[in-house]
C-alpha cells in the first residue's frame, strides 16, 4: 500500500459525508446503500465513524459528474477513468467524484458502484494506490463474481491502520446498540410505528420506511440496515411481510404486489399480483400478514377483516373474509404489522403492540411497538 | 523495411496513448523525449518499466500486448505514483 505524499490524514475520527447528487443509472436508495456500505468497510477496521449530512459542507462530498466538472481532472467519457477522489483536507479535499458516463450498477455487470466507492473513499481517507493486485486500492477496476465475498485485503487494512490504527480498544463499546445518527426515526421514540414485521431464520425483521431493524433472539443484538443494502430490488415503505418456514421464504408486500425473498435473494418471477393469491379486486393492499407453521395457514389482515390462506392447497379458504375482532378478541384496531414469537401473536397498531394468546384467544399484554429494541 | 504508414500511424497512436497514460499516472514529464540513442533507456522506457512493475506485468520496457491491454482497462483517475 502507499499513502499520499506527506501522508495527509483526518485529524478526527468522526467524519461526515454528503451525497450531493445522484446518477440516473440507479435508484437513490441503491446509491445511498452502496455509499453507506463502502464507508462501513473502512469503519470496521479503524476508529473512524461516518455520519451523513443532507446539506452544507461535509468532510467527504460525494458527487456524480461528466467531462469537465470544476476541478482540474476532467472525466473522459465511458471507460478508462471511472472516478477519482482527493486526500483528506479542507474544501475539495476528501471529496469523491464518480464519472456519470459510466454505467453504474449494483451487480457485477457494468461498473459496480459499491466496489468503486470503497476504492475512492480509501483515497478520501488518505490511501494512495497499491501495487498489490488483491488490494481494493489497486488502480485497475476488477469486478467480483460474488459481491457477497468482498473483503478488504490485508494490504488495505495495513494501509488504513497505518494512518488511523485499528478500532481503538478504549472506544467505549456501546452497551446498547447506538442508532446511527442518520436513522430517520430514533428507534426508542415512544411514538415509533412500524410498517411490517417478519421472522427470518430465527431472527425478526422490523421494517420502517427505507430501513429495517434486525433482532437476533439468540444474541439479543440489534442491527439497523437499509432495505436496499440487502435487497436492492425491493421497495421501501412496505405494507406487510411474513415467513413461510417450510419454504425458507419471506414474502414481502407493497400495494397490490408481493415478492418472495430467500435469504439475501429476491426469488425469480416476482413481483406478483396479490390477486394471484385469491384476493378479490376490491382489495388493493394488505395491512399485515402472518403464517402459522403448525397449522400451515397464513392470515392476511386488511382493515377490519382477515383472510386465511391454506399453504398446503395454496389457495384462499372459503368463508373468508371474517371480522378480525370476532376471532381475535381485543384486536379491534387497524393493524400495521404482526408476527409470532414464543407462541404469541404480536399485533402492531401505531405506537402500540398487542400480545395475543391464540390459545386463550385474548390479548395478554399491551406494549410499545419498539419494546423489542432494548430501549 | 519501413513499417507501412498505417502501422506507423497505429504505433504513433499507441505511443501517444502510452505517453498520456504515463503522464497521467506515472509522472512522466509532458515534454519527455520518446527515445534516446540507446533503445532500452530514456525516460519513457523507464516509466514503462515502472508502470509494468507497479501493475504486476512482466517488466520488459516494451509496449507488449499485455501492457497495451492494461492501458485500456477501466481504472481510478488518481496517479499511481505521487508527488
Amino acid at each position: 500500500f502507499t499513502t499520499f505524499p506527506n501522508m495527509p490524514k483526518w485529524r478526527k475520527t468522526q467524519l461526515t459525508y454528503r451525497i450531493v447528487n445522484y446518477t440516473p443509472d440507479l435508484p437513490r436508495d441503491a446509491v445511498d446503500s452502496a455509499i453507506e456500505r463502502a464507508l462501513k468497510v473502512w469503519e470496521e477496521v479503524t476508529p473512524l465513524t461516518f455520519s451523513r449530512l443532507y446539506e452544507g459542507e461535509a468532510d467527504i462530498m460525494i458527487s456524480f459528474a461528466v467531462g469537465e466538472h470544476g476541478d482540474f481532472y476532467r472525466f473522459d467519457g465511458p471507460g478508462n477513468v471511472l472516478a477519482h477522489a482527493y486526500p483528506p483536507g479542507q474544501g475539495i479535499y476528501g471529496d469523491a467524484h464518480f464519472d456519470d458516463d459510466e454505467q453504474w450498477t449494483m451487480e457485477t455487470a457494468g461498473t459496480n458502484l459499491f466496489l468503486v466507492a470503497v476504492h475512492e473513499l480509501g483515497h478520501s481517507l488518505g490511501l494512495f494506490h497499491s501495487a498489490n493486485m488483491e488490494a481494493v486500492m489497486y488502480p485497475l477496476y476488477k469486478s467480483l463474481t460474488d459481491l457477497a465475498q468482498f473483503r478488504l485485503s490485508q494490504d488495505d487494512v495495513d494501509g488504513i491502520q497505518s494512518l488511523y490504527g485499528s478500532p481503538s480498544d478504549d472506544t467505549p463499546v456501546p452497551t446498547k446498540p447506538v442508532p446511527p445518527t442518520h436513522e430517520p426515526l430514533a428507534m426508542c421514540d415512544p411514538a415509533l410505528s412500524l410498517d411490517a414485521v417478519s421472522t427470518l431464520r430465527g431472527e425478526v425483521l422490523f421494517f420502517k420506511d427505507r430501513h429495517f431493524w434486525r433482532k437476533s433472539f439468540r444474541t439479543h443484538e440489534l442491527e439497523f440496515h437499509l432495505i436496499s443494502s440487502f435487497w436492492p430490488s425491493l421497495p421501501s415503505d412496505l405494507d406487510a411481510a411474513y415467513e413461510v418456514t417450510s419454504k425458507d421464504t419471506v414474502f414481502v408486500f407493497k400495494g397490490n404486489q408481493f415478492w418472495g425473498v430467500r435469504g439475501g435473494e429476491v426469488q425469480a418471477g416476482y413481483p406478483r399480483s396479490i390477486h394471484t393469491l385469491g384476493f378479490p379486486p376490491t382489495v388493493k393492499k394488505i395491512d399485515a400478514a402472518i403464517s402459522n407453521k403448525d397449522k400451515k395457514k397464513t392470515y392476511f389482515f386488511v382493515e377490519d377483516k382477515y383472510w386465511r390462506f391454506d399453504e398446503k392447497r395454496q389457495s384462499m379458504e372459503p368463508g373468508f373474509p371474517r371480522q378480525i375482532a370476532e376471532d381475535f378478541p381485543g384486536v379491534d384496531t387497524k393493524i400495521d404489522a404482526v408476527f409470532e414469537a414464543f407462541g404469541f401473536y404480536y399485533f402492531f397498531s401505531g405506537s402500540s403492540q398487542l400480545e395475543f394468546d391464540p390459545n386463550a384467544k385474548k390479548v395478554t399484554h399491551i406494549l410499545k411497538s419498539n419494546s423489542w429494541f432494548n430501549c | 523495411a519501413y513499417p507501412l504508414d498505417g502501422a506507423a500511424r497505429g504505433q504513433d497512436t499507441s505511443m501517444e496513448l502510452v505517453q498520456q497514460y504515463l503522464e497521467n499516472y506515472y509522472n512522466l514529464p509532458k515534454d519527455a523525449k520518446q527515445f534516446v540513442r540507446r533503445r532500452d533507456s530514456g525516460p519513457v522506457v523507464k516509466k514503462i518499466r515502472e508502470m509494468q512493475k507497479f501493475l504486476g506485468l512482466e517488466v520488459t520496457g516494451k509496449l507488449d500486448s499485455d501492457t497495451m491491454e492494461v492501458i485500456h482497462k477501466p481504472r481510478c483517475g488518481i496517479p499511481d505514483v505521487g508527488d
